[in-house]
């Protein structure tokens, strides 16, 4: 298992300094592992270079930089092993919109090798959704769905 | 493997059978206001595929799924998710490889009593679990993140981020 | 200092009782004493009834609920002894339209007797603010303050 | 008692001279895209008035308030935070209560010196922090709501939340 481990983690860590390049627009992510001598136990660490800044712990990055790094962490694993859907509940809220837009990007990309399930209150995210449902409670306490087009939440 | 449709029957904050059809690929949006049943969506997904703690659900104990009523219904004794799977690129494993679509039930009721389903049978949880092993969405899932979750990542000590990674192996 | 707490605490839950009603746009929430015969350690306990809903323990509310009621309590303490600023780092992110219109709404009727300092990503936010400035990082590293008008952030 | 200004050198991602006036009254928007510096904006406030815990800086020591260079720049050997505050209104406590307008400086030395000032003159740490002292801006303030924490209050059990009630009392 530790050949398996040692196979996965250098696909994930491939990934994660390409993704983390196309999420930040440029910069530099790297992943090392904190004992590479022993497989069976070591951690990862993460490591960020944000573009124009110096490479870093990721402990000292801004809230919305972490949680990038978080999202190509997670999608670097996704790529490894590509899960049959994905469901991600307002992982958007801390990003900016430059940063809102090339996560997106990337979801529209693969959108036609998974499904895709985002909860999101940002109007840009919903733009790029191919279906849209709302969750209502008309009555009160009582969730309800209906369909909902872009027009009527576009601002 | 796709989501074909999710249906919740007296789960949470939905009393009224309630059916949500997806698109096989492609982005699908959830969207409403603060408290409308969003996430509670996301629950029922998680909970029809195997989850056993109430602490991943929000809740104090699994008795929180049933709906427990408003202002003008009163409490159920009975939640139940049913989860529709298209298998048309025959992705799940043996034994279902050759089953174009494979429903999974999941009832639970106010006594305690849980019942599991798969493919119009009666069955364990351990069959449901084990149904999406090896797919990316156990336990430590990539695939899934709660809402104020993705910073789990970043907090998380480096021998805990190794448990997405077996996750992915 | 035990009647001091008892008189603290009846201002602070009376303007809790209220702010829920003006935030949430009506509902009912409460705060209760853990142990009323001990006012030196007594706990504080928080319960909340979003319109329509039942009246439940906080733990129960959604992601934007427990933000609210949050603010709710933080501004209780406010109104009860108000400090000569407040600052608030993207408390409206979790927030739907209607929340965020309630709480800037807030912001803005009290806003001739304190300094409110708010950093945010949303636009409606921005839109209530006397004064807007931006962070910037021209050069790669290095944040610079510049001034920004309302037109330059609208969509 | 307002801010009427606040000037960091070489703190943070503050490397040069950086000055923010305050209207009097009313709501000031601080707006940029994600790590451009908003945060750390708070930060400055926070420390300029005493903070003494580097973890409440999103630093493991407080070495790391110092500018720490970039791609261009070195590395600064010293970080320092000026607040002005009008006290027009008389509110400050006393000795500073007729005082229009007081100066709170805070200086930090890469080889761990501290420097206070008030109002041109040396002072103690603890003379900051006095100064702020029932003014609902101490350690357990209601007033600053740093990223990410306005969860602090519903998830903090009911004996933590009445710190913040002492605050007000
Ligand atoms: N067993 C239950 N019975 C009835 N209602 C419930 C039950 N469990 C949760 N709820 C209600 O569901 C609501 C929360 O729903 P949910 O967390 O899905 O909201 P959301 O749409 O995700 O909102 P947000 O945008 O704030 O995250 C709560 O107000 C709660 O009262
Ligand atoms: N001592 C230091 N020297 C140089 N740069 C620093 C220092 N400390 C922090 N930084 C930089 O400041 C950036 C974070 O800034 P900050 O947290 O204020 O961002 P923000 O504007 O709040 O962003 P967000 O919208 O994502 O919350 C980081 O990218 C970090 O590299
Ligand atoms: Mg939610
Ligand atoms: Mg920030």
């Amino acid at each position: 298992t530790s050949t398996r481990f040692k196979e996965t983690y250098e696909k994930v860590q491939h990934h994660f300094a390409d993704l983390f390049t196309k999420l930040f627009g440029g910069g530099k992510g790297e992943l090392r592992l904190t004992d590479p001598t022993n497989y069976r136990e070591t951690g990862i660490d993460i490591f960020a270079q944000p573009p124009g800044k110096r490479l870093q712990a990721i402990r000292l990055l801004s809230g919305g930089e972490k949680a990038l790094v978080a999202l190509a962490f997670l999608f670097a694993m996704f790529l490894t092993r590509p899960s049959p859907f994905c469901v991600l509940d307002e992982v958007d809220a801390p990003l900016d919109e430059g940063n809102i837009d090339r996560f997106n990007q990337l979801l529209v990309e693969w959108s036609d090798m998974s499904q895709f399930i985002l909860i999101t209150h940002n109007k840009r995210t919903m733009a790029r959704a191919k279906s849209l449902f709302g969750v209502t409670m008309e009555q009160p306490g009582v969730s309800k769905i209906i369909s909902v087009s872009l027009e009527e939440v576009e601002p | 493997m796709r989501i074909r449709r999710l249906e919740l029957i007296g789960f949470k904050s939905f009393p009224f059978a309630t059916t949500i059809e997806f698109p096989y690929e492609g982005i699908t949006a959830i969207v409403g206001p603060n408290g409308c049943g969003k996430s509670n969506v996301l629950d029922a997904l998680m909970w029809v595929m195997g989850a056993t703690s109430p602490k991943l659900l929000r809740s104090r104990s699994m008795e929180d799924v049933i709906f427990a009523g408003s202002e003008n219904l009163e409490p159920l004794g009975r939640a139940e998710v049913r989860l529709t799977i298209d298998n048309t690129k025959k992705l799940a494993s043996e034994p279902y490889r050759e089953i174009p679509e494979i429903e999974i039930r999941r009832v639970f009721y106010r006594d305690g009593e849980s019942e599991f389903w798969l493919n119009g049978r009666r069955c364990r949880l351990r069959d449901i679990q084990e149904f999406f092993l090896g797919t990316g969405l156990g336990t430590n899932s990539y695939a899934i993140i709660e809402q104020g979750k993705v910073d789990a990542v970043t907090l998380a000590r480096p021998e805990g981020r190794r448990l997405f990674l077996d996750e992915s192996a």
